[in-house]
């Protein structure tokens, strides 16, 4: 990627991490749809022998040859078996049938978390810079397990299975499905098998945002990872023809319009059909936007798609709108002609000019790629929100980093829209989502994992989280761009990522195989339905009170409904208020310290104590534990308020975040 | 129709085994996959096997083949296919 290297401070701090040597040990897996091996960012230049834990292949199939594997790219395998028993054999006119990356995603994700440096890389001149991975000297092995007809659990649990043979030390899944229990899905089944191995599982957290209760892959041995966007962005503006200009993004490259103004026209008035205003296939009339500029609401079809549809009727250019739906955020694409996206309030007013002057025109006007655009990050609208719908008592995501208008590696394959019309070949492609905040976070992992080899996969995500940061510079909250306010833990969960910081976090939230275990026993899971995670008998033992709420995870969700109807928790309370009682235990990673602890919670209605307030450590790896009494007082249901218990030795902040629910 | 789906139309389903109850006549667990697999249905044929995420295997059966194997010994539980979208 361009761009997050410098936003996250690893430019800064390359002295920090110990890129020559331990780093290159760790090994990140990536399911996805394969990769192109012929990417600059798959360079093995400098990187010694492949680990000596590696028991990896690369795979020859379909236009791939296990020659395309090297010192970075040393695993490539693929899994289409249970894709072919659904949809019949694979038709390898269309997609290959090997780890070959016809789509570009996984391209785009394994070269987010690990790829080697590139420089002068750009899509069409927009994000020039040097492109890198998070872990530029770790090492990468792709699992195809992602077709053209979908991504089927059978080959994901397959794929994972494999990859603990290989013996990675971290996953990376840019995937999810639904939201059913940890024992009936196949990400938590397979991530709870690698965490048992030492292996972390990062996931992204889907893109089902801004609703609440959206999550995918909560599962608590999963690090679930929501996206904010960076400080760069690509303006394009329209101007019109009563002389306003409105602010868009694009990251269209080619002919320029005319210097003149055009025409312009309302998709809806070049229609005759109920939803011609979305720029559907076939839904424009070609005599009514020949020439013209037309504007097309966001939703239902690819933003791509509409540029396409438009420039089929023989339109000139597109003004794309967002809808309440996707309100003011704004995600660049690489159509087809010149166009530009607007948020919504911009949308509804050049509707508004649309609608009223008998002779609309209007232009667009495209400024290219500014950065240190401010206040960044923001939480991106399309990233999933808490609630945790499984587990309320959990909450996710845990942690935000980088996914909007992300530029990293893509496919020879296929074009930068991924539009069958889209001649263009690119060596790297600029797109957003949870798919790409996901393997920016696996890719600091594995720089966490070579720093720290002998920390638990809870001990780095604990690393992250509680070192991630909530403020911007100034001080000010960071914000969500779906409601233009501050953001709240169910947004962005313990903040964004902050990897120089969590290098030396100064204690972390462990967790091991028998703490999750008990943590399915707090949930009242059956044997059964525990031996499915677990893959061995375990009795739950029926003297012991489990806990949900004490889960040694390094944030706090209070749901107070749940805590009194008793559900795994201790909570107690007289009339008209709730006392929960969580305790956690940390751990010194540092060096000699006393840690206090300072509590920020802006409501009324909920009292925060932490006993002890002080904790003194002597020695590295000491553990200490403490308890956080949480006294609530009568709310409405769906009440929230949010805070965060920090713990700090001077030198260390050690932050996590409370949500509270009624 | 519905009737018929049940005794035709084959799905995919992962077939999770309690590997500790494999019967002392089998001497390698994929060949006692293999004959749970073979005791519901002579034409399923197993897609993989599990040895780390799960022990177990996943296979096309009918709904009907699927309830069947549940009730076989050893059989932990039996969840069909689930698609996942990139995100």
């Amino acid at each position: 990627t361009t761009r997050t290297p410098e936003f996250l401070g690893l430019d800064m701090s390359a002295d920090l991490f110990p890129e020559s040597d331990s780093v290159s040990d760790v090994i990140i897996g990536v399911l996805d749809t394969g990769v192109w091996p012929e990417s600059k960012s798959f360079d093995d230049s400098g990187l010694g022998p492949v680990p000596s834990s590696w028991r990896g292949e690369c795979e020859s199939g379909t236009n791939f040859s296990s020659s395309f594997c090297n010192r970075k790219l040393i695993g490539a395998r693929y899994f289409s078996k249970g894709y072919e028993a659904i949809l019949g054999p694979v038709d390898e006119t269309k997609e290959s049938k090997s780890p070959r990356d016809d789509d570009g995603h996984g391209t785009h994700t394994s070269t987010t978390a690990g790829g080697s440096s590139v420089a002068s890389a750009s899509l069409f001149g927009y994000a020039t810079g040097t492109a890198r991975g998070m872990a530029t000297r770790a090492r990468v092995a792709v699992y195809k397990v992602c077709w053209i007809g979908g991504c089927f659990s059978s080959d994901i649990l397959a794929a994972m299975d494999k990859s603990i043979d290989d013996n990675v030390n971290v996953l990376s899944l840019s995937l999810g499905g639904g939201g059913s229990d940890y024992y009936r899905d196949s990400v938590a089944i397979g991530a709870f098998a690698a965490m048992e191995k030492g292996i972390l599982v990062s996931c992204s957290a889907g893109n089902a945002g801004p609703s609440s209760f959206s999550l995918s892959n909560v599962a608590p041995w999963i690090t679930t990872v929501g996206a904010g966007t960076l400080d760069r962005e690509f303006p394009a503006y329209v101007s019109l023809g009563n002389g306003m200009n409105f602010s868009g993004v694009s990251l269209y490259k080619g002919d320029s319009l005319p210097t003149k103004m055009l025409p312009f026209v309302y998709a809806g008035n070049a229609t005759n059909s109920t939803t011609g205003n979305l720029c559907m296939t076939g839904t424009l009339i070609p005599e009514k936007v020949k020439g013209k500029i037309v504007l097309c609401d966001r939703g239902v079809n690819a933003r791509v798609q509409k540029g396409a549809v438009v420039k089929e009727a023989g339109g000139a250019g597109m003004v794309l709108a967002n809808t309440a739906a996707n309100g003011e955020e704004l995600v660049a694409d690489a159509h087809l002609l010149p166009a530009t996206a607007v948020g919504q309030i911009s949308g509804d007013k050049i509707k508004s000019y649309l609608l009223s002057d008998t002779d609309p025109t209007a232009t667009i006007l495209f400024e290219g790629t500014k950065v240190g655009i401010e206040p960044s990050p923001l939480v991106a609208a399309f990233s999933s929100r808490g609630p945790n719908s499984i587990t309320p008592e959990i909450l996710k995501p845990d942690i935000i980093a980088p996914g909007v208008n992300i530029l990293a590696g893509w496919s020879g394959a296929v074009g930068p829209t991924g539009l069958a019309t889209d001649n263009r070949r690119v060596e790297f492609n600029i797109i957003s989502g949870t798919s790409m905040s996901c393997p920016h976070v696996s890719g600091l992992a594995a720089l966490l994992k070579g720093a720290h080899p002998q920390w638990s996969p809870a001990a780095l995500r604990s690393a992250l989280m509680t070192t991630a940061y909530v403020v911007y510079k100034n001080g000010k909250p960071i914000q969500d761009i779906a409601s233009g306010k501050p953001s709240t833990p169910f947004d962005h969960g313990a903040g964004h990522v902050n990897p120089v910081s969590a290098l030396n976090p100064g204690l972390v939230y462990d967790l091991d195989v028998n703490d999750y275990l008990g943590f399915l026993c707090a949930l009242n899971y059956t044997a059964t339905q525990i031996s499915t995670l677990a893959r061995k008998n375990y009795t739950c033992d029926p003297t012991v009170k489990y806990s949900l709420t004490n889960l040694n995870y390094p944030s706090f969700s209070v749901p107070l409904q749940s805590a009194v109807m008793g559900r795994g928790g201790s909570a107690s309370g007289s009339v008209g208020s709730t006392v929960v009682k969580y305790t956690r235990t940390v751990t010194n990673v540092g060096a000699a310290a006393t840690y206090n602890v300072s509590v920020s919670l802006q409501s009324e209605s909920v009292k925060v104590s932490v006993e002890p307030d002080s904790l003194s450590f002597s020695e590295s790896n000491e553990k200490k534990s403490y308890t956080v009494t949480f006294t609530a007082s009568s709310m409405p249901s769906n009440s929230f308020s949010y805070g965060r218990i920090e713990w700090t030795d001077g030198k260390h902040i050690v932050g996590s975040p409370i949500a509270v629910s009624w | 129709a519905s009737v018929e789906d049940t005794h035709v139309l084959k799905k995919t389903y992962i077939v999770h085994m309690a590997k500790s109850q494999m019967p002392a006549s089998f001497d390698d667990h994929t060949h006692w996959y293999d004959s749970s697999l073979k005791s519901v249905s002579d034409s399923a044929q197993m897609l993989y096997t599990y040895a780390n995420v799960l022990h177990g295997f996943s296979a096309r059966l009918t709904a009907e083949e699927a309830r069947s194997i549940e009730d076989r010994p050893g059989v932990l539980t039996v969840l069909e296919e689930v698609k996942y979208e990139l995100h």
